[in-house]
């Protein structure tokens, strides 16, 4: 374990969290992509098969724990709970354009081809991809609130210190998982545009980020 | 290989 990694995993739980609380009490998920949610439920659901197989450390099983309730809790309060305030209409990406190329390419490009691993590789390629819907409902829109301006944000630091992780052990412990990191240079990439405008606009005070 | 390595990242 690293400060990059702990970092990360910190601002992974700060998101989840602020958008949890975001929906909990405006009692409405307008401009949330259920999408989005839907498919990193589905990350943590292929990923942490191992929870039950494999044991890291209390730290690994308690996040794992807490990643995977938080998911669906979230999930269950946009397609439940709130689902009138849902905006199906603005939420329009065709996630299948998603699944099937990742699930195609994590049966093609995985360490070892076994059940545990390919759900494993499937969740990482569907990691770097899953946050599309909720940016492309932002252009859709126009705009986002700035809770949802700050959900992203921690999102995208997430993926940036997992990067400076993966630097770190490669300089450290001579640590390097291709899969891993090709999958989040590439999740991060599609932070820099949102990351653009959110030291642009949001953080000028703007409040509302409003696309050009 | 890396598949032998624990998946200790979250």
């Amino acid at each position: 374990m690293n400060i990059f990694r702990l970092s990360g995993d910190v601002c992974h739980l700060v998101a989840i969290i602020i958008l949890f609380l975001k929906i909990w009490r405006s009692k409405s998920c307008a401009g949330i992509s259920g999408k989005s949610q839907l498919l990193f439920a589905l990350v943590f659901t292929t990923r942490y098969l191992d929870l039950f197989t494999a044991f890291i450390s209390i730290y690994n099983t308690v996040m794992k724990v807490v990643f995977l309730v938080l998911a669906y809790a979230t999930v269950s309060l946009i397609y439940f709970r709130f689902r009138k305030s849902y905006d199906s209409e603005s939420d329009s990406f065709r996630v299948e354009f998603l699944l099937v190329p990742v699930a195609g390419l994590s049966f093609l490009e995985n360490y070892s081809f076994t059940p545990l691993e390919i759900l494993w590789t499937f969740s990482i390629y569907l990691e770097s991809v899953a946050i599309l819907p909720q940016l492309f409902m932002i252009t859709k829109t126009g705009e986002a609130e700035s809770i949802t301006t700050h959900y992203l944000f921690f999102l995208g630091l997430y993926r940036t210190l997992y990067l400076a992780n993966w630097v770190w052990r490669y300089h450290e412990e001579g640590f390097f998982d291709q899969i891993a990191v090709v999958s989040g240079v590439v999740q991060t990439i599609f932070y820099c545009d949102f990351f653009y405008l959110y030291f642009t606009r949001v953080l000028r005070g703007s409040g509302k980020m409003t696309l050009p | 290989d890396p598949d032998a390595l624990p998946k200790d990242e979250l």
